[in-house]
């Protein structure tokens, strides 16, 4: 929501102000991805296990539009945009980085709504499949993911045959960042 | 007395996920 807090603020505030911003960005994407076709048909395991491997890779996705890499600038939900100089001091910079890397790439698609969104169903379903019981299942929706959005963004443009497999460069990107980040640590208080 | 949790952005995301499933059940 806001990069830095008062002094006056205790761990249990800036925790609970987190929690209250990030708790609807990820049921956000539980709804997004119950709306996915097909996805509801899996076990619900697997549903669970799909969206605790993939839920953070897809809000990288829609954060992307927070990061202005032409400025150099993020914006967070108070509405403020900072330069990286300022957040870099704060302790953030190598996920900044990643994070700038990442969505200037995307960007540079210039992918519509509606492709952005079926890119975020392919995100999900391509998640980490450890503990996935139907594999096929998962592999079938994947696949017609896949073609859908092969199709969707040829169809549009039929002359710019490299971006799909570009957009599809894009998913090891998101593991990566996964793999870096998402285990970073909150730790709060609780008197 | 002070109780000290930590817990990793990925924990934070799963719990909410499960909470989500189990209330809809």
């Amino acid at each position: 929501a806001c990069p830095v807090s008062g002094a006056e603020r205790s761990s249990q505030e800036i925790w609970e102000s987190f929690s209250q911003c990030f708790t609807p960005a990820v049921k956000e994407v539980v709804e997004f991805a119950k709306g996915i076709p097909g996805f509801q048909e899996l076990s619900q395991q697997d549903q669970v296990m799909l969206l605790k491997s993939g839920t953070f890779q897809v809000l990288m996705v829609r954060f992307c539009t927070l990061f202005n890499a032409e400025d150099r600038t993020v914006t967070f939900l108070n509405g403020k945009t900072y330069p990286l100089s300022t957040l870099r001091a704060l302790g953030m910079g190598s996920l900044l980085d990643a994070m700038f890397e990442f969505s200037e790439k995307l960007g540079s698609l210039g992918l519509e709504p509606d492709e952005m969104a079926l890119f975020m169903a392919v995100v999900l379903v391509s998640a980490d499949r450890s503990g996935i019981s139907d594999m096929w299942a998962v592999e079938q929706l994947q696949e017609g993911l896949i073609r859908a959005l092969r199709s969707l963004i040829n169809r549009r443009r039929p002359d710019d045959s490299a971006l799909f497999p570009k957009l599809l460069l894009r998913l090891p990107d998101l593991r990566t960042l996964n793999n870096l980040h998402s285990e970073k640590l909150l730790a709060f208080r609780i008197d | 007395h002070k109780t000290h949790r930590v817990m990793t952005l990925a924990d934070h995301i799963s719990h909410i996920i499960t909470q989500d499933f189990a209330r809809n059940q």
